[in-house]
């Protein structure tokens, strides 16, 4: 693992007084390395290592840690605070029902996420109804009313022949008849590169007016993560970002990939297909588990 | 990458961002650049035109793995497993299988076997209308072993050609998970003495590194004879399935390239290789 890996390159350092360009230049290839391994996308990956460079290149070696710790050290506060130092949590203000729409390619949570969200936001007081706004996916439908009846809250019944417009118009309505003060929006997963649904998320958008707009991605996503957040956030304006499937064994760096590339903070994590598995997002776990 | 004139350390690291960016990950992409770093120091490489071309051929090559052609009249009925972990695009893609092997004039049978997930059984039965395919279910929360059984008995006694076994997304380190999808590898396997005659890994294009993980443990756990590349529509590569299909030596048989019935292609190592570069 990177820990081995620097020991073995700074086993020289002992006594030398400082980290310097030339000791550290076979360490941050190292970390490269790691990040890259765990998924973190190319150009990220650089810039990155270029920010620890210039914070560890002059520090004194301190006599409580090795030199491989010390730069471990270094990347991992580096992480921690590029992925939001802290948790954040929803901001749901302004006139009721507040709007939340999840979005995101196909297949990666959105679903299982909004009826999650609803589960724990239930249990926060909030009164939240689910919306099924994707007529595309067959029996998509019929998934979240499934979730929705576990889990004894309203969903509005849409039916596959409505738009997605309409589905939302009229569940505001819906809404209002069943008290709730939260509305969850399930899409359909689409390409960030399918110009027309794009579209109609952006007048999905203008509709529900959300005071949240969650990027639901997927932790075992590579390279492209890069490009899917860019699209969407350029696009939408994404608000936050739900990062599902991490009760696998991806490392999970397109945590750093979405974050560097949106500025948008990751607010939730998935972890497990049950509606309960959903945790808010600690930017020092998912550092340690990056860096593997 | 385009245009340059010569070889030096300035193509040789974009050709590295190529591949990195492209999923190769870490290690493939040094093994590759390192052969044809090799040939240029023996100056059999010498235009940039040449090494990606170079490159092409090696990817083109692991890619193309030996392996025996898929012969699906050669079993009756031929048994398909189908698994992977969670979203991939498993059920999708059954339903895209069975048009293409109805289209060849083989009656196919779906099986539902993901009694877990909700509406994973509706949904299956959707793909099954769209293909004109009998669907075999039991209802939500049965054994998936029990409907393997059943499926198989109706299989045989309705001379079906084809079954496609529908299973429920899974995390490959979930063991008890796990154990569960060799229950019903075990339960076909006591039918007919050779089934399930296909296993195919579903793999997701958008995945990273952690694509050849599940593909080593899926393969340890049950065997994998087979991986489906879906999702190859979108802007992801997938070029994980070159360091898969190198450590593993497993066929890619389809990709996916879209979400409907129709949008399934057999593999072609070249084009894809081409799409790389
Ligand atoms: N293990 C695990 N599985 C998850 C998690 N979140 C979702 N899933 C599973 O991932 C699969 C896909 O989830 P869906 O909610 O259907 O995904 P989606 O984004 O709505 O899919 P589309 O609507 O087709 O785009 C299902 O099998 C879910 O149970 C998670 O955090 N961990
Ligand atoms: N763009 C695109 N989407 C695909 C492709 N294959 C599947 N999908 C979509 O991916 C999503 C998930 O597909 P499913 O077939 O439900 O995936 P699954 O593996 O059966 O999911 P679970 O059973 O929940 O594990 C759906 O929205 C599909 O339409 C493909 O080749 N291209
Ligand atoms: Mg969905
Ligand atoms: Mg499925």
């Amino acid at each position: 693992n990177l820990s081995d890996r620097l020991q073995k390159v700074f086993k020289y350092l002992k006594g030398q007084g400082k980290l310097t360009e030339e000791n550290i230049q076979e360490a941050l290839r190292e970390v490269r390395m790691a990040l890259l391994e765990a998924d973190v996308h190319f150009k990220v990956a650089k810039d990155f290592v270029s920010g620890v460079a210039s914070r560890a290149v002059g520090q004194e070696v301190l006599q409580s840690l090795t030199p491989g710790q010390q730069v471990i050290k270094i990347v991992n506060e580096d992480l921690t605070r590029l992925m939001g130092g802290k948790a954040e949590p929803l901001k749901l203000t302004g006139k009721l029902p507040n709007g939340i729409m999840m979005v995101g390619l196909q297949g990666s949570g959105k679903t299982t996420s909004t009826a999650k969200l609803a589960l724990k936001l239930s249990r926060e007081t909030r009164r939240p109804c689910l919306v099924p706004a994707d007529v595309h996916r067959p029996a998509a439908i019929d998934q979240l009313v499934t979730l929705g009846k576990q889990l004894n809250l309203p969903v509005y019944a849409s039916r596959t022949d409505q738009k997605p417009e309409e589905i939302v118009k009229a569940a505001f309505a819906f809404a209002r008849e069943h008290n709730c003060d939260t509305l969850l929006v399930d899409t359909a997963g689409r390409l960030h590169v399918d110009d027309e649904l794009m579209g109609e998320l952006d007048r999905v958008k203008s509709i529900v007016e959300p005071s949240e707009i969650l990027l639901v991605a997927d932790a075992m996503t590579g390279q492209d993560a890069v490009q899917v957040a860019d699209t969407f956030h350029d696009r939408l304006g994404i608000t936050g970002v739900v990062l599902t499937k991490l009760d696998g064994d991806a490392r999970g760096g397109a945590a750093l990939s979405i974050r560097a590339v949106t500025d948008c903070p990751i607010k939730y994590i998935g972890m497990g297909e049950k509606l309960d598995a959903l945790e808010v997002f600690h930017p020092d776990r998912m550092a340690s588990r990056i860096l593997g | 990458v385009l245009g340059k004139k010569t070889i030096d350390m300035d193509l040789l690291d974009d050709l590295e961002e190529v591949l990195i960016t492209s999923d190769l990950g870490v290690r493939t992409t040094q093994t590759l650049l390192q052969r044809v770093t090799e040939k240029i120091k023996r100056k059999e490489l010498k235009e940039p035109e040449k090494l990606r071309e170079q490159l092409r051929q090696e990817i083109q090559s692991i890619l193309d793995v030996p392996s025996p052609p898929l012969d699906l009249s050669a079993q009756h009925p031929f048994v398909i497993m189908v698994v992977g972990v969670n979203g991939v695009g498993k059920t999708t893609t059954i339903g895209k299988l069975a048009h293409q092997f109805k289209g060849e004039g083989r009656k196919v049978m779906l099986a539902a076997c993901d009694t877990f997930r909700a509406a994973a059984v509706e949904q299956l039965v959707l793909w099954g209308e769209r293909a004109h395919v009998p669907v075999i279910r039991q209802k939500s929360g049965s054994d998936p072993s029990a409907v393997a059984f059943d499926a198989m008995d109706a299989a045989v006694s309705r001379h079906m050609d084809v079954l496609l076994l529908d299973t429920a997304g899974r995390m490959h380190t979930k063991v008890n998970l796990m154990e569960e999808l060799k229950k019903v590898h075990r339960t076909l396997q006591r039918k007919m003495e050779w089934a399930p005659h296909e296993i195919w890994l579903v793999l997701d294009a958008t995945t990273g590194q952690n694509a050849l993980s599940q593909a080593r443990l899926f393969k340890e756990t049950i065997g994998v004879t087979g991986l489906i590349l879906t999702k190859l529509d979108g802007t992801a590569k997938g070029g994980i399935a070159v360091a898969i299909c190198d450590e593993l030596q497993i066929p890619v048989r389809y990709i996916g390239i879209g979400e409907s019935l129709e949008d399934l292609r057999p593999f072609d190592p070249q084009e894809f290789a081409r799409a790389i570069f």
